[in-house]
């Protein structure tokens, strides 16, 4: 019997689904669940679509969870699926965000890969799809994207955690999302992806040192974005473009969206700095929660003023 | 089959100021089986990075005396993981 699902707690993939489904029954006015798809290992991929049901809004596609080990990742998800029903109707902002918009969110992408986390392997990164000629398992879903897909030889080995795997969109969860995105390409406006650790709010390109047309209005979106954030702990986040804030990286989830044509694309990579790294306490949950919710509303009403 | 345990498993924080220090982590990878936390992987690595990687316990060692050996500025972040995975759960149920 699966335990009680805990905002202050990391939650298995169980705890996880009866909790989709609570959330269902509670707002069933406000949340929608669709399954995009399905893994490897037949797990299903859900969607939370929070927001009015009629008509077609502004949407803010967010994702959690695409590295396996990365917890804090999904924690966040479930909390700000949490805290937008909680607070519509009692919260200014929220409640015209949520007015007005949809967010789509998928509280675990690596469904396969999470479960390993928690049931054989603390550490484990990519998915778990078996692959041809090899005994090595997973594709690193995070190089699975079709952007710059082969441009880097470094990913090209079933055996290394940054795997890009056979071809670009080779796996199903990859697929999954793509595909989703592609079919609501006219009312997503931004997306948000959410990795752990070192406290930074990413922008693209990664793929190439060159800037996007819109650098300096995501730049300065990321700017407040990481401002507001700090206000509540006065955490310190570093933002920028990947390739030169950390490093280049090819077949990315937000590169791939930026250049499907949503163009605001961002990603967050949650506490700490190295401290405990993949294994934040669960203390810290909330606050991390409480200051990245902070960062995500200042982008969602930004999007929400300034797209069209 | 059973799951995997981290005893005494460590995460170094190593600091790379130059071309050789770079050089040193990526031949100690030739031999030695290392789990890059940050950046993801070695051919990510640049001078002036700061790099956390897992190792084994058994590793450990040869690893400690390399990076003074070549004077590579470290330390340990964690120094036993599975003490440090265990250790995340510190918020008892409600």
């Amino acid at each position: 019997i699966a335990g009680r699902h805990s905002y202050a707690k990391y939650n298995d993939w169980d705890k996880i689904v009866s909790w989709t489904e609570k959330m269902l029954e509670k707002h069933p006015e406000m949340v929608s669940r669709i399954k995009i798809g399905s893994t490897v290992e037949d797990n299903p991929l859900y969607v939370l679509k929070i927001g009015k049901k009629d008509g077609e809004r502004k949407a803010i596609f967010m994702d959690c969870g695409i590295h396996a080990r990365e917890w804090i990742s999904p924690a966040f998800c479930q909390w700000f699926v949490y805290q937008a029903t909680k607070s519509y109707g009692k919260n200014k902002i929220m409640t015209k965000l949520l007015d007005r918009m949809n967010f789509y969110v998928l509280p675990v992408f690596n469904v396969d890969g999470y479960i390993w986390s928690w049931t054989q392997d603390r550490m484990w990164r990519k998915n778990r799809s078996r692959n041809q000629n090899s005994t090595c398992i997973g594709t690193d879903l995070n190089r699975n994207f079709d952007v710059s897909w082969d441009s880097s030889p470094n990913t090209n080995k079933p055996c290394l955690n940054v795997y890009r795997g056979p071809a670009p969109e080779s796996e199903k969860e990859t697929k999954a999302v793509t595909n989703f995105i592609r079919s609501h390409l006219n009312s997503i406006k931004a997306y948000i992806t959410f990795h752990s650790y070192s406290q930074m709010l990413l922008i693209p390109y990664g793929y190439t040192f060159k800037l996007p047309p819109n650098h300096q209005d995501l730049l300065k979106v990321a700017r407040i974005a990481t401002d507001a954030l700090s206000t509540r702990y006065e955490t310190r986040y570093i933002y920028g473009p990947i390739a030169s804030t950390i490093y280049k990286t090819s077949g990315s989830s937000l590169d791939w969206v930026y250049d499907l044509g949503i163009k605001h694309t961002f990603a967050f990579e949650l506490r700490d700095k190295g401290k405990s790294g993949f294994l934040l306490p669960e203390s810290r949950i909330k606050p991390t929660c409480k200051e990245t919710m902070l960062s995500v509303k200042f982008i969602a009403k930004y999007i929400l003023k300034n797209t069209s | 089959i059973a799951p995997v345990h981290f005893d005494r498993e460590k995460v170094f924080r190593v600091k790379l100021q130059n071309e050789k220090h770079a050089s040193v982590l990526k031949n100690l990878t030739q031999s030695i089986e290392l789990d890059f936390w940050y950046p993801d992987a070695i051919h990510d690595i640049a001078v002036n990075m700061t790099v956390d990687f897992r190792v084994s316990e058994k590793e450990s060692q040869t690893i400690q005396s390399t990076l003074e050996q070549h004077k590579i500025h470290y330390e340990i972040l964690i120094h036993d993981l599975q003490e440090e995975i265990e250790k995340q759960f510190d918020v008892k149920d409600e």
